[in-house]
């Protein structure tokens, strides 16, 4: 008889932007009909009445919440639904998500993980890229939402013969009973950059004098900085209680120093006491530096050094001879076994001491080449003898 | 900010004789 049925769905096929992180979802299906055998239906008789009274589906979708229902029942329906929810219907409730800001390295994630810390896969959610030949399923990771992996684990090394230029990502969701697609809202471009240069090799630079805190090192990398990149370097000293940051634990580099070999270098100021030392690095595009508290440096790798001090210098002296008459001033000193770093010469300074401290010079500044020397023309006095090495180290 | 994603077919119903 009479028949009248309607929906009341509050989101129908489509895709919706909501501001907010909860939605609501309903599905409400009501018919009535008059039952009268002479149209064929062979039920109770004459009398319109309603079915299907009262809400077939609700839920309240957080991120990640999904509904599917499928309908396999008469079609069309003739004579009354047997099933309320006569309806195919599926949906998913998604965190936008936002390609990153600057330029992505292929070891780097495309997209930051949910702020659950869990990988999330959603049925029937496809991401495709821009290849060479058009829209493609991604070849790993396929229904990771967000996609929070990185280029070489969804296209392995040969990710370059993929596509060209720069990354374009966008996802689908489909389902079973229909042949509609849902693309993204957004197509995702991820500008690529080359990750961090690889390191080639370090030498450290042992501190001038025994007692200087003048150590260095350097660094070098097998390439250098594209114009707007720079290398940052974080620097951690073995402390006694372990490694940490290092009391000036960085230096930034926009401009790499073009080894004979090929490679690049970065030479630390010369500012640091002997000891263990780790190294870290990273580049960065554009303006900021990255803090040494920043999380990223904890999965670096990370290359160890030492830097030792420089030999002391020592030396013997003993008296030659007094003077041989009086006042004639041919006292002699002979210093010998002078020993510092190689490759440096020496100098000696001779002080006549009157009294406990005080000083006066006798001999200034006089230099020799071997690790031996004689000191002519002394006075019958106190003497004391003090060296420098040709890097001002003394003894 | 979120999106939500919807497929759905409803059966076709008759509207009485």
């Amino acid at each position: 008889g009479d028949y009248r049925n309607g929906y009341s769905v509050t989101h129908s096929t489509g895709r919706y932007q909501i501001n907010s992180n909860s939605v609501y979802i309903k599905i409400d299906y009501q018919e009535g009909y008059n039952d009268d055998p002479g149209y064929g239906c062979n039920g109770p008789c004459g009398q319109y009445s309603e079915m299907c009274n009262g809400v077939e589906y609700e839920s309240t979708f957080n991120h990640f919440s999904s509904y599917e229902n499928i309908y396999s029942g008469e079609d069309p329906i003739t004579c009354g639904t047997q099933d309320c929810l006569a309806i195919s219907y599926k949906a998913v409730f998604l965190p936008s998500i936002s390609a990153p800001v600057g330029k992505l390295c292929e070891k780097e994630q495309l997209f930051a993980q949910y702020s659950d810390g869990v990988n999330h896969n959603v049925n029937d959610l496809v991401w495709e890229f821009y290849s060479n030949t058009g829209w493609k399923e991604i070849p790993n990771h396929k229904n990771r939402y967000p996609l929070n992996v990185s280029l070489l684990d969804v296209f392995g090394a040969s990710w370059r013969t993929q596509f060209t230029g720069n990354l374009q990502l966008r996802f689908k969701y489909t389902a079973p009973f229909t042949s509609d697609v849902l693309y993204s809202f957004s197509t995702y471009t991820i500008s690529l950059t080359e990750c961090s240069p690889e390191f080639d090799s370090l030498s450290a630079f042992k501190t001038k004098c025994n007692y200087s805190e003048d150590g260095s090192f350097k660094l070098k990398v097998k390439r250098d900085l594209d114009s707007n990149e720079k290398l940052i370097m974080t620097l951690y000293y073995q402390y006694s209680t372990g490694f940490d940051l290092a009391p000036n634990p960085q230096e930034t580099s926009s401009n790499l120093f073009n080894e004979p070999d090929g490679s690049y270098s970065h030479t630390w100021s010369e500012n640091l006491p002997s000891g263990n030392y780790k190294i870290k690095y990273q580049t960065k595009i554009g303006s900021g530096g990255i803090s040494p508290t920043d999380p990223t440096w904890t999965t670096l790798s990370e290359y160890s050094f030492t830097i030792t001090n420089a030999r002391r210098v020592e030396f013997s002296a003993e008296k030659l001879n007094d003077e041989s008459c009086f006042e004639v001033e041919d006292g002699k000193i002979r210093v010998y076994n002078v020993i510092s770093e190689s490759n440096r010469s020496f100098s000696y300074i001779v002080y006549e001491v009157q009294g406990t401290n005080t000083v006066t010079v006798l001999k200034n500044w006089t230099s020799f080449a071997s690790n031996n020397v004689i000191i002519n023309n002394l006075k019958k006095t106190r003497l004391r003898l003090k060296l420098k090495d040709s890097q001002g180290c003394f003894a | 900010q979120s999106e939500l994603y919807v497929l759905s077919v409803r059966p076709q119903n008759i509207t009485g004789p």
